[in-house]
This record gives C-alpha cells, structure tokens and sequence, in this order.
C-alpha cells in the first residue's frame, strides 16, 4: 500500500514543513 | 471530567482547523454576504470572465514547475486550463487534510498503511464538505475566496465538465442548512476521516475506538452549541452516506475525463488517491 502511495505516505511522513507536490 | 476532556479534544480540532485550513466557513460566510472589509469577490460567469480571472486562479503556492507544465503542455481550452488550477488546488487541500488528520490525538500511532487507508478514502469527502461552507445556491467561491465563479457557469461548460459541480452545489444546500459552525466542522472531519469501515484496514479497533471519542465530542457540542436544534446529531451523521456516493460518481467522471480528454492529465497525488479506490 505505501508503495502505491508514495506521495500520501510521504506527506504522513513529513513534519508540517511545506512538501513539494 | 469526561465532558471535560471531551471539550479540550474538540478545542484542540478546532485549532488545528484553524491552523490548516486557510478559509474558515466564517470567514466564507463572510465573503459572501458581503460583512467583510475585504473587496468583493471577482465574479466569473461566462467565459470572457473566465479568462479575465483566470491568472488569480493560482494556488497559493504556484510553483515554478507547475507553471513549466502548465506551459508546456498543449492545453488550449479554457476547461481543460481550468480544471488543471482546480486540481493543484486540490492536491493542496490533500495535503492540509493530511495535516489535519495528523493532529487528530492517536491518528499519527496508528498502523502507518491504516493511515494511508484513512485518507485515501477519507480524503475526498472531506474536501466535499469543507467546500460546501464556500457554496449557496448561486455558485461557489474559489482561490481563497478571492473569487466567486457562477453555478449557472459551471453548467454550461461542456460535457463532462458541466456535471462535476452540480452534485455538489445540490448536497452543499443540504448540508449549510444544518448551519454547523467552523469547531462543529472540525469535528465531523475528524469522524469522516477514523471512519473504521474502509476497505483493506489491517487494524480496525484503535480507529474505532478514536473515532467513538470524537464521536461523543461531536454529539456533547452539538448538544451544546446548537440546543434548539432537533435531533441535529442524528441529521450530521446522516450526510456520511451522501458523501459516499458523491465520491463514487466523482471518482467515475474522473474516468471519464481521463478517457475522453486527450490532453487530460491527473495531477499524481489524485492519481494515487483515485487510483482502485471503488
């Protein structure tokens, strides 16, 4: 699953800094 | 004490809200009515204004590789152009969702692939109701309030554009007419988002568990803040149902797009989330 969503997972992963989507 | 807890959870949600979401349903209503210092709303209602309007459509924070895209791609059409705006917007809102859900006590110690379920599934329906407070029965506001684009615009865009947003605007009625306030709003995300019925949860009791709290400070608040209000509690969790099928037909006109649009392109992010989501 986390590899099917890596953006989601990496946005859950990240503190709340700004992500570059 | 209970009822004390239950209230500094729904205060923590509420600042959270506040923290996350740039416009408030106040702040909306606001814009709406016309009771703000700022200016009014530019109104889009045909395609003149469209194009007029069309360089605020940007999100807040436009990136330079956004614009190389949007550049280099060869989309001519306005509708086309339009919806790539409304799109990085949303996957803007995805990641202000995300951070919200974060900030919900004990969602960030759950299974990390549950908390990749919540939000895929949650996600969309929660950007359905936080834009219902930005809606009346005329049109919507978008880009931060800064703009008011018409209901009857909408319509006339050509098919399958035309029929995004009129479900929308029809559960939006609905749903401004139980006149839930900004912290009442911040707690029903929260229970839209531990929803433990989702397809492929591994670990479905803590969800519950966290959603049965804030499923209790949502009821105390209402009880609280809206006493005249017959079997409001009830009615609120009612539109989770609505909200569903509005997901399915959303995700289904997606697909459409995506098959009859050549120059269409899903921005990733949606792509992950719509990808074998119904």
């Amino acid at each position: 699953l986390k590899e099917k969503h890596k953006i989601l997972h990496r946005l859950l992963q990240n503190s709340s800094s700004p992500v570059d989507l | 004490p209970e009822s004390a807890d239950l209230r500094a959870l729904a205060r923590h949600l509420y600042e959270s809200y506040l923290k996350y979401f740039p416009l408030t349903k106040a702040k909306a209503r606001a814009i709406l009515s016309g009771k703000t210092s700022d200016s009014a709303p530019f109104v889009i209602h045909d395609m003149k204004s469209l194009l007029e309007g069309e360089q605020m459509i940007n999100s807040r924070q436009m990136p330079a590789q956004e614009l190389r895209r949007a550049e280099m791609s060869v989309m001519h059409e306005v509708e086309l152009r339009f919806f790539h705006s409304c799109q990085s917007r949303s996957a803007e809102a995805v990641s202000e969702v995300t951070e919200f859900a974060k900030s919900i006590p004990g969602f960030v110690s759950l299974d990390l692939n549950d908390q990749v379920t919540l939000l895929k599934y949650g996600v969309i329906e929660v950007l359905i109701i936080m834009i219902a407070p930005l809606m009346n029965k005329d049109g919507t506001l978008i880009s931060y309030g800064q703009i008011f684009m018409t209901r009857e615009f909408l319509k006339s865009l050509r098919k399958p554009f035309c029929e995004m947003m009129e479900p929308k605007f029809e559960f939006s009625v609905r749903f401004n007419a139980l006149e839930l306030d900004d912290s009442d709003m911040a707690l029903f995300l929260a229970v839209i988002i531990l929803s433990g019925d989702r397809p492929g949860l591994l670990n479905v009791k803590p969800i519950e568990d966290l959603q049965e709290t804030v499923l209790h400070a949502l009821e105390l608040q209402l009880k609280t803040s809206h006493p005249d209000s017959l079997q409001l509690f009830a009615k609120v969790l009612q539109k989770m149902t609505d909200l569903r099928q509005l997901v399915t037909d959303h995700v289904q006109l997606i697909q459409l797009l995506k098959e009859t649009e050549v120059d269409w392109c899903l921005h990733p992010l949606l792509q992950e989330i719509m990808r074998d989501l119904y």
